[in-house]
C-alpha cells in the first residue's frame, strides 16, 4: 500500500494550484524514494516535472511502486477542502482505484476524509538530462512573477538575457516596448532579496510569456525562483521547497521567424 | 504558438 503523511498540508494544495492550469492529468508516481509527477501541457510546449522526497513526509510508506492517474482539477476540488494548516494524508491500496485523502486540523478536532477515483492516464515520460547551464539566476519568486506578468501587458514573448552582472527581461507589442533589468545582489540583509548570477556564457533566448506566466503560480511555493538557460535549449524554471523537495518547468524556446 | 518548438524535440522519450 501507499501511505503519507505531510504535516504541512498548505504545501500540497500551493503544488495543485501552481500545475492544475497547465495540465489536465498527469500520474502520480511513487516509490520508495518519493511522490513525483511528470507531464506536458497538453500543446506538448512545456514540462513539469515535480518531485517530493519520502523524507519531506511525516511518514512515507509505499510497499511497491505505485503510478496513480488523476484529473487536476478534480484533485484540486478536493485539497480546496483541506485547510492550508491541517495535515494532510494520502493513502491508496495496491491496485486500488481510490487515493483516499484524510484532513487533520492542528488541533485534532475535525477529520475529513475523501476518495478520489484513479484514472488510467496514458503518458510520456521524457528522459531530462544532467546538464551544465550556460546562465542560472536566482532571483525573488515574487519579483520575477511581476515582471512576467507586467510585460505580458505588451507583448507575447519575452527575451532573457543574461550578463555577468544582470538579467534583462524585454518584450516588444503593437503599443511599444518594455525592459527590465535586475542587478545581481547578493544582499546579506534581506537573503530573501537576494539575485543571484552564475554563468558560464552570456546567454539570451525568447520565450512565450504565456507559459511563464501560468509557471509563476507556483510562486507561493518558495521565497526564490531559478532559472536555467543554454542556447537554443529549454529554460528551466525551478522552485524548490525546503527539505521536501523541488517544482520544474521546463519550456522550449521560441525560433526565430 | 508560431515560431513554438515542441519540448519533446528536446528530451528523449524513455
Amino acid at each position: 500500500m501507499f501511505e503519507a503523511r505531510i504535516a504541512q498540508g498548505g504545501l500540497l494544495k500551493k503544488v495543485v494550484e501552481a500545475i492544475k492550469d497547465l495540465i489536465e492529468d498527469a500520474n502520480f508516481d511513487c516509490n520508495n524514494s518519493g511522490f513525483s509527477l511528470q507531464a506536458m501541457d497538453s500543446s506538448h510546449v512545456s514540462l513539469v516535472a515535480l518531485s517530493l522526497r519520502a523524507d519531506g513526509f511525516e511518514h512515507y510508506r509505499c510497499d511497491r511502486n505505485v503510478s496513480m492517474g488523476m484529473k487536476l482539477a478534480n484533485l484540486s476540488k478536493i485539497l480546496k477542502c483541506a485547510g492550508n494548516e491541517d495535515a494532510i494524508t494520502m493513502k491508496s491500496e495496491d491496485n486500488g482505484d481510490t487515493i483516499t485523502f484524510m484532513f487533520e486540523t492542528p488541533n485534532q478536532e475535525r477529520l475529513s476524509e475523501f476518495d478520489l477515483k484513479l484514472m488510467d492516464i496514458d503518458s510520456e515520460h521524457l528522459g531530462i538530462p544532467e546538464a551544465e547551464y550556460d546562465a542560472t539566476v536566482k532571483l525573488p519568486a515574487g519579483e520575477f512573477q511581476r515582471i512576467v506578468k507586467d510585460l505580458s501587458s505588451i507583448g507575447d514573448t519575452v527575451e532573457i538575457s543574461v550578463t555577468k552582472d544582470a538579467v534583462k527581461f524585454g518584450t516588444t507589442g503593437d503599443i511599444g516596448s518594455a525592459n527590465i533589468m535586475c542587478r545581481q545582489n547578493k544582499s546579506v540583509d534581506k537573503p530573501e532579496e537576494s539575485t543571484e548570477i552564475d554563468i558560464n556564457e552570456p546567454v539570451a533566448l525568447t520565450f512565450a510569456l504565456r507559459y511563464l506566466n501560468s509557471f509563476a503560480k507556483a510562486t507561493p511555493l518558495s521565497t526564490h525562483v531559478v532559472l536555467k538557460l543554454s542556447k537554443d535549449l529549454p529554460i528551466v524554471v525551478e522552485y524548490h521547497v525546503p527539505d521536501v523537495g523541488r517544482l520544474g518547468f521546463y519550456l522550449a524556446p521560441k525560433v526565430e521567424e | 504558438l508560431a515560431g513554438q518548438r515542441s519540448i519533446s524535440a528536446f528530451f528523449a522519450a524513455k
